[in-house]
């Protein structure tokens, strides 16, 4: 395996802070995971675009830098879909 | 807003809570005045009111804890999620857990004990997370430079209000009157040099002063206390009370005329009242009593008659034996008779005439003495 570039090593630290998150908070199911490494998968677009609409962020489906830092942000632990 | 699925909620009004851990990060007594904050904002909005339970299930048990600790979501350690809670409900449903890996504070420091539990109540009582990024029931933590600017917004009254309607009194109807009571000639002048009062208690968090038919309502919160007459909140309540004693665990306040006594719930005068005060455990031979305080920690309560006083365990219930003693022998400094006493911030204030004795329980002296009408913002 060739080592990962930077910006590469920092966009998968962001996936998996996202994955994270959106299993935590938006009922992504973790069954889905391995297939949701591919960050254009359908689902978890779906998941990111919720996230934002609800966090009251603009809806890009990306992990733009707006969405990156409301994830770090302290938080209730109780989730903001599912139950 | 939005409620978790099924809509649940508590089918009582009157709900209990106890703290079972406390963090270490601030004293006991700050976190016990964060959470009756918190709790205060619900009640300000709906017919609900809360009591403090030591021991026992209570419905909403709150404790601090860290990482994995027994349910299904252990913390994170610092940052990130802060506290959780559950829905109302049996057993471990209605608590809320706190991830002591924060630094918990009074200000803004730190993580605001107040403004998270203020939230995770709002998960106890039924609330989910709010779209709405300015409401408290939002998911991200926001902090106030000003928490004295701190309110709940209107989508969550409105969240709260569909599950348990408005407080009491609507709207047409104010439950707290929304001016005081003008300076009517006659009426007692809070600036008066000379002012003395009958009774003094605390009730959640606020301090009332009586005097003849009135008293002034102080908070924390406000520096210029309202002015009220006794009968605007308690039709059927005397008035120029002899005592007054807030029993901070059953959130109850005695009020003392002559030889009967009151039992009072906020606005509610409770069934069953008024009693004689020989039910307490008096002998035939007292008639009233001049004062009344609870000690909240000890779970004891002074009653003052003249130069003397006795003690009354509230665990059993009982008068103590060995009682009366003399006030000079455990109050030194105090001077008989006593109109009013309450305990504040571990002291008890002593109101005597125009006088007021701050006296420290833990030292057996009196640390101050001050105008009576010094908490009145004069």
């Amino acid at each position: 395996a060739y080592p990962l570039s930077g910006a590469a090593k920092e966009e998968d630290s962001n996936m998996d802070l996202a994955q994270q998150y959106l299993e935590k908070y938006y009922d992504l199911k973790t069954d889905m995971k391995q297939f949701v490494r591919r960050k254009d998968s359908n689902l978890i677009v779906k998941k990111i675009q919720e996230m934002q609409k609800f966090l009251g962020l603009e809806v890009t489906a990306k992990l733009d830098s707006d969405t990156l830092e409301v994830m770090h942000q302290p938080r209730c632990g109780v989730p903001d879909v599912g139950h | 807003f939005r409620t978790f699925l099924g809509m649940p909620k508590w089918r009582k009004t009157h709900l209990t809570y106890r703290i079972m851990k406390y963090t270490t990060d601030l004293p006991r007594d700050a976190v016990d005045s964060a959470i009756e904050k918190a709790l205060k904002v619900w009640e300000e909005v709906t017919p609900l009111t809360f009591s403090k339970l030591y021991e026992g299930e209570a419905d909403i048990m709150i404790s601090f804890a860290v990482k994995e600790h027994g349910d299904f979501y252990s913390f994170d350690g610092p940052g990130y999620s802060l506290a959780h809670a559950y829905p109302p409900g049996p057993g471990f449903y209605g608590d809320i857990h706190f991830d002591d890996d924060e630094k918990w504070t009074e200000d803004t420091s730190g993580t605001n004990l107040f403004l998270v539990a203020a939230h995770e109540l709002g998960h106890s009582l039924g609330l989910f997370h709010s779209a709405n990024t300015e409401a408290l029931m939002h998911p991200v933590y926001k902090s106030f430079t000003d928490l004295t600017r701190f309110r709940l917004s209107q989508d969550d009254v409105n969240g709260i209000q569909s599950l348990y309607g408005p407080p009491p009194a609507s709207p047409e109807k104010p439950l707290v009157p929304t001016k005081s009571v003008p300076s009517v000639p006659g009426t007692p002048d809070k600036c008066d040099t000379a002012l003395s009062f009958d009774a003094i208690s605390t009730l959640r968090g606020e301090y009332l002063f009586f005097k003849d038919r009135y008293f002034w309502r102080k908070s924390n919160w406000n520096l210029e206390p309202e002015f009220h007459l006794i009968s605007t909140f308690w039709p059927s309540l005397p008035s120029y009370l002899d005592a007054a004693y807030e029993d901070n665990s059953r959130d109850i306040v005695f009020i003392f005329k002559g030889n009967k006594l009151w039992a009072i719930r906020g606005n509610e005068v409770q069934v069953g009242y008024p009693r004689g005060i020989h039910t307490l455990g008096f002998p035939p031979t007292i008639n009233k009593i001049d004062a009344a305080v609870s000690d909240k920690e000890k779970k004891k309560t002074y009653f003052f008659v003249e130069d003397k006083y006795w003690r009354f365990d509230e665990n059993s219930q009982s008068m103590e034996q060995g009682f009366p003693r003399l006030i000079a022998d455990d109050f030194p400094g105090v001077k008989p008779k006593v109109d009013a006493v309450f305990q504040a911030f571990g002291f008890f204030y002593f109101f005597s005439g125009s006088s007021q004795f701050e006296f420290d329980p833990n030292a057996k002296m009196v640390t101050h003495i001050l105008k009576s009408n010094s908490w009145l913002h004069c």
